[in-house]
């Protein structure tokens, strides 16, 4: 099946087996085919060279290539693992399948966690998590006086960080994730389950003679 | 509009549509 394709992934730098990326993930080796469609769909939207650079994620994310955004850029840098400045295939199946509804809750703990600690410090700092409350403000044009800012992160941090040292380290984290699960709501994509209906058309691309469901 | 307050900060940041991936699958 799709033979006239079988050169094409050839312009994918990072490429991978989609039964491999399937051995090492919660998808199935139709799901990460379906993920191909998705991925050559971002990989060529500005520039076509199969890889997503970080204007292509903002575009797929806002549909406007030009809204830089602090936490687009945030996902931008952790699913940019081998940190080459653009995101390949093998990276992008692997990022995504922390948001798997089927991914152990301990990995996505670990991905939200470093999504806060922006400077990889191995502790979420309150001057972090302010400026991510300033740039969320920005994003919405919600309004708040700095006092006010201030009383969330008060409270943020009396509740989270437990021993009061100014930051949470990942053990807090834990603690405070499990009594906000509502927190974690982020690190499951629910499309991830229908993804081979969302690109059908993977069958038609599809390099492996049968497709498993 | 005015942020809602009672919130933690994390629970205000996990709004931000730049970590709203589901966008990514809407074509």
């Amino acid at each position: 099946m799709g033979c006239f394709q079988s050169t094409s992934r050839k312009q994918f730098p990072g490429y991978e087996d989609p039964v491999q990326l399937s051995s090492q993930t919660a998808f199935s080796v139709s799901e990460v085919e379906a993920l191909f469609e998705l991925f050559k769909s971002i990989s060529s939207s500005v520039i076509d060279d199969g890889l997503i650079n970080k204007e292509e994620l903002q575009l797929a994310l806002f549909k406007n290539r030009k809204k830089e955004n602090l936490f687009a850029n945030r996902i931008f840098d952790l699913f940019d693992v081998k940190q080459k400045g653009v995101i390949d295939f093998g990276d992008f199946v692997r990022s995504l399948n922390v948001f798997h509804p089927n991914a152990p809750q301990e990995d996505k703990i670990n991905f939200s966690f470093k999504l806060y600690d922006m400077d990889g410090t191995g502790y979420i700092e309150r001057l972090e998590v302010k400026q991510m409350l300033i740039a969320l403000l920005c994003e919405s044009e919600m309004k708040l006086a700095n006092e006010t800012i201030e009383m969330i992160l008060d409270k943020t941090f009396m509740e989270a960080d437990v021993d009061q040292d100014g930051k949470i380290d990942k053990s807090e984290w834990h603690n405070f994730v499990a009594r906000n699960p509502s927190l974690l709501k982020i690190m499951t994509l629910p499309y991830l389950r229908d993804i081979t209906t969302t690109f059908p058309s993977f069958v038609f691309n599809s390099e492996v003679d049968e497709v498993a469901t | 509009p005015i942020a809602p307050v009672t919130m933690n900060a994390f629970e205000l940041i996990s709004t931000s549509q730049g970590l709203n991936l589901s966008s990514l699958f809407e074509k």
